[in-house]
């Protein structure tokens, strides 16, 4: 199984 | 004000229908660009990107930044009532509390008008970077489609791989492993059906197929579809619309533990 990474990590809030 | 009319319902009904399960209240935010939306699912693993520029609509009149906050299960009720090829016109004051829909018959005479509550949405937006991708995969839409929903008989997880040989789509699961490999292809009588690879570096990335299947809604939008990938970053999966206009959606990798 792989954990699944979300967006925030990814993408900041301007 | 804004005034925004499309010749054909048909764009927005599909443009809504394709992120309608993936999205639920949304802000249509108008300027003088256009109409852009961006919004995450729940779970914050995929995001949607739209933007419908002004060029797609005539006439197109937006004196102000309008955020327009929408129910999709709203809109989609509404739009159910326009036929796809009715003429539609957006209509919204400045600081609205309504969105007016008019859906125009060219041959019949029909004039049909609707009003949407709309809803205050605070959505926090993200700032998605302009990205130099290591791949860039041009392809059918409908093949991108079908291969999704064919490995998702396999698994709820696809490794995607870019290497000079071409692309391969592959899974395992349960009941066995299964894999798709697509070399760029050039169809001369038929381009929409090529298949075009841009590699800068290779890229083997894993994405949950029940996010890729929801983003294959949008098929029928565009004939082709753009993939984007690059190691450690989200998937782009990019269907262009006329006028530079495009539905973007971005999915978050998986990472094995």
């Amino acid at each position: 199984p792989t954990r699944q990474d979300m967006l925030d990590e990814f993408y900041k809030d301007p | 004000m804004l005034e925004a009319r499309l010749e054909q319902a048909n764009l927005l009904k599909k443009v809504v229908d394709a992120i309608k399960d993936l999205v639920q209240d949304c802000n249509f935010d108008c300027n003088d660009s256009g109409i852009a939306l961006q919004a995450m699912d729940n779970s914050h693993v995929a995001l949607v990107s739209m933007m419908l520029k002004s060029e797609s609509f005539s006439p197109f009149r937006c004196d102000r930044n309008i955020a327009l906050g929408i129910n999709l299960t709203s809109l989609t009720k509404v739009l159910r009532c326009a036929a796809n090829e009715d003429i539609l016109t957006l209509k919204a004051e400045d600081a609205p509390d309504v969105v007016n829909l008019v859906f125009e018959s060219a041959e019949s005479d029909r004039l049909s008008e609707y009003d949407i509550k709309l809803m205050d949405i605070d959505q926090e937006h993200l700032g998605i970077p302009e990205t130099e991708y290591a791949a860039t995969i041009s392809m059918p839409s409908a093949e991108f489609q079908k291969i999704c929903r064919d490995l998702m008989a396999l698994s709820e997880s696809v490794s995607i791989e870019c290497t000079k040989e071409g692309v391969k789509f592959a899974c395992s699961g349960d009941i066995g492993s299964g894999s798709v490999t697509l070399r760029s292809h050039t169809n001369v009588e038929k381009p929409q059906l090529n298949v075009e690879i841009d590699l800068s570096e290779p890229v083997a990335l894993t994405f949950s197929l029940k996010y890729l299947v929801n983003f294959c809604k949008a098929s029928g939008l565009s004939e082709q579809v753009r993939l984007c990938l690059s190691n450690e970053v989200p998937l782009l999966v990019e269907y262009a619309l006329s006028n530079n206009s495009y539905l973007r959606f971005y999915l978050a990798p998986k990472i094995g533990d």
